[in-house]
């Protein structure tokens, strides 16, 4: 089973 | 004051198109550099980067730097009403909740304004860090979109690997499983037919398919698009928009529990 990553977990707020 | 005047109008229209169903709202930033868009889809896996540089427009004012919220859904509305051969400007003043966007035939022969309402939208900018990826693989865009729509009917998410041989998308779904291998191919008279891959190490990475199909709704922009991939990384989709800059997706990929 595969999880789907967020976005957020990568980049930060600027 | 912000007047920017756009004189291939179908490129405005062709990006909204193109992202209004990823993103339902946005702030449309304007400075100096051009008009730009980060915006997340509302369950925060994909981003889109949207940059129209100034450079690339006929007359392009911006005063000082303004933030735009937009409903991106009423925007493409608006524009919808511009014939494809309308030349667009954008205008807005600060202070104002409006924003009116100005559609000029080419004979100069009709003029039409529409005025929009402004939102106040509390959205999020994230940085992105410059990254080497571990593979780069150019293709015709219009491939790309097919290969998303056919895996698509089969199976929900998609396997993209790249090695020595090529770049292979694979799904597996209740009917049955699907492997789509695009070996590199530059023996061609055009260069946007072309395959390229520029792979520093093999990579696999595992993609929502549903994703992929939304932002294939950009292969009106551009012949070519870009897919950077790296393992632990969102994967980059670029279409370049001619002479003016580029919409860029980012996916989060889908990782072994």
């Amino acid at each position: 089973n595969r999880i789907q990553m967020s976005i957020t977990q990568f980049y930060r707020s600027s | 004051m912000l007047e920017l005047r756009l004189i291939q109008g179908s490129l405005l229209k062709k990006v909204l198109e193109a992202i209004k169903d990823l993103v339902t709202e946005a702030n449309f930033d304007c400075s100096a550099t051009g008009f730009s868009l980060q915006a997340m889809d509302s369950s925060h896996v994909a981003l889109v980067a949207l940059l129209l540089r100034s450079e690339g427009f006929d007359h392009y004012r911006c005063d000082r730097n303004l933030s735009m919220g937009i409903n991106l859904n009423n925007m493409s509305k608006m524009l919808r009403c511009a014939g494809p051969e309308d030349i667009i400007t954008i205008k807005g003043d600060d202070g104002t909740d409006t924003v009116t966007f100005m559609f000029e035939s080419q004979k100069q022969d009709k003029i039409s304004d529409f005025e929009m309402k402004l939102m106040d939208i509390d959205s999020e900018h994230l940085g992105i860090p410059d990254a080497e990826y571990q593979a780069i693989v150019r293709m015709p865009s219009a491939e790309f979109a097919r290969i998303c729509k056919d895996l698509g009917s089969i199976g929900d998410t998609v396997v993209i690997s790249v090695t020595k041989e090529g770049v292979k998308f694979f799904t597996r779904g209740d009917v049955g499983s699907a492997n789509i291998v695009c070996r590199q191919n530059t023996s061609v008279d055009k260069p946007e037919d072309s395959t390229v891959i520029e792979m520093n190490e093999p990579v696999s990475l595992t993609f929502a398919l549903r994703y992929m199909n939304s932002f294939t709704k950009a292969t009106t922009l551009s012949e070519v698009v870009t897919i950077s991939l790296s393992s632990e990384l969102p994967v980059v989709v670029e279409y370049k928009i001619a002479e003016m800059g580029y919409i860029r997706f980012y996916l989060a990929p889908k990782i072994e529990d």
